[in-house]
């Protein structure tokens, strides 16, 4: 099983703390993987990095791709272009690899599968973020979050999660929707609606492990209390988690294999 | 009494919500005071309010200059030209006045007296706001302000501080300093030492009143947990707010006076 999952957003809005936060801290200790996610060393191209992970018995190779913050200089146009290259540059080796006469399979997937946009909290969406979602939303499985949930009250949450929604809408950009599954089991059925009605997630990541009244969790202490990032009551971390990894993986291959990928391979041979 | 103070910084940092907090929530009700401070209308001129305000028995008529966010769009290369020109519009006009044979004292003194820059949490300064002070430095009492410092553990905040005032000290951009007081008052002059010691002030501001355990209070409510704005162990906000309004008042208006407005006129009038 192979996903590869890409994260983009301006720095320091917590995406390789998630990425820690996604396969549990400590598998990805910026020591024992150095590069891509130690952001002490600034990263100025796009890096990748994989792990296997066992979810439910099942090995996925995960391979993450970190993009370094976009929007960082004064002028930031065409800060997208090199996302813009990378998506295509998976298409075209898949391409390459699929059209030989002579190929072996399987076929290597590089793909990106699903692309993160991490998003700013704030009034809304930035000029920025929608110029870059609007190039890549057909290109690849889009999916906007929210980041660093934590900084806004709940009342707050809920006006920006209509706001990033009703731009998104006007803006006419297509980001990726999460089918309601038809599991045998009604209770998944009705937790995959119950997860899919809090979209776009708001979440908080975290690398430290913190301790409460003998419980263990990742989260993030202040003096006024601390975030369980596991907790659904403090942020959407879980519900993207469970829809990303369980739920949702295979759709999100699906789509890129029969829409995104055909789309490009169609334009490349077309012209 | 006079007092101007400016806020720059990037849209959303809660700015609004500083003036708000600053001045007791009451007296900024964006709905009695429409224009500068009501974010859904969307500033995109430098605007100015006046409040006279009582504090401790003084009648202070402070001013406000709340700027549109700068650092708005894709390009943002001399975002800043705007924010030049109002300052030194404001030191040309006292100039006039104090230059006319036939001069009415007091001279009206629109003169910035302080300019607050917000900064966002994250890992290190932003290029822009790093070129914005070093156009500014020399022409206002720039005062660097962390913004939204609930969205920061205490350790990350000792650790932003710090590469703040290291990227300000290798770029030599020449901040307000705040003298130490010399008080009869043994106790004022420790409390001072104790309030400067947290310089660059990390804040967090709010319009809305909280109550717990019978106390009200402004402050920010989050599932697990509640800022008071107050607390000097939540953030430095009174610490901002004693050395703005009561210690250190005066002394920003006489450097402004005697240091930027001197260097004005005498660049002014010596070309
Ligand atoms: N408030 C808050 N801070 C976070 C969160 N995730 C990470 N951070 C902090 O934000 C800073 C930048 O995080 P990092 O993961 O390096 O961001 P990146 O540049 O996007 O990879 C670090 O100090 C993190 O501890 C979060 O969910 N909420
Ligand atoms: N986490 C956090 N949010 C804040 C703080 N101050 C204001 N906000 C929120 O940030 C958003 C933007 O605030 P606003 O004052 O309008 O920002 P401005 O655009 O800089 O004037 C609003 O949702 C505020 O409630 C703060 O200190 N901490």
């Amino acid at each position: 099983f192979e996903f590869n999952l890409m994260l983009i957003g301006e720095s320091s809005l917590g995406k390789s703390t998630f990425i820690n936060s996604l396969f549990l801290a400590e598998l990805y200790n910026p020591e024992d993987f150095p590069g891509t996610f130690d952001r002490r060393k600034k990263t100025t191209y796009i890096d990748s990095t994989s792990v296997m992970l066992s979810e439910k018995g099942v090995n996925l190779r995960l391979s993450i791709v970190d993009t370094p913050g976009f929007g960082e200089s004064i002028d930031n146009s065409n800060c997208w272009q090199p996302i813009i290259d990378f998506i295509d540059n998976k298409y075209e080796e898949y391409l390459n690899a699929e059209s030989k006469i002579n190929r072996k399979l399987p076929i290597v997937d590089n793909r990106i599968h699903c692309c993160l946009h991490f998003i700013a909290p704030g009034h809304t969406l930035k000029q920025l973020d929608i110029e870059v979602m609007k190039k890549l939303h057909d290109r690849v499985n889009l999916i906007p979050v929210i980041a660093k949930a934590d900084t806004m009250t709940q009342d707050e949450i809920k006006t920006f999660k209509t706001n990033v929604l009703n731009v998104i809408d006007e803006q006419k950009i297509q980001i990726y929707e999460f089918p309601d599954i038809d599991d045998d089991d009604l209770e998944n059925n009705r937790t995959n609606s119950l997860l899919k009605s809090k979209l776009p997630f708001a979440i908080v990541g975290s690398n430290t492990t913190l301790e409460n009244d003998g419980k263990t969790f990742r989260g993030r202490q202040y003096p006024w209390g601390c975030v369980n990032i596991d907790d659904l009551s403090h942020c959407d971390f879980m519900a993207l988690r469970t829809m990303l990894i369980r739920t949702h993986m295979q759709d999100l291959k699906d789509v890129t294999n029969n829409v995104h990928y055909e789309n490009y391979r169609f334009k490349k041979l077309a012209y």
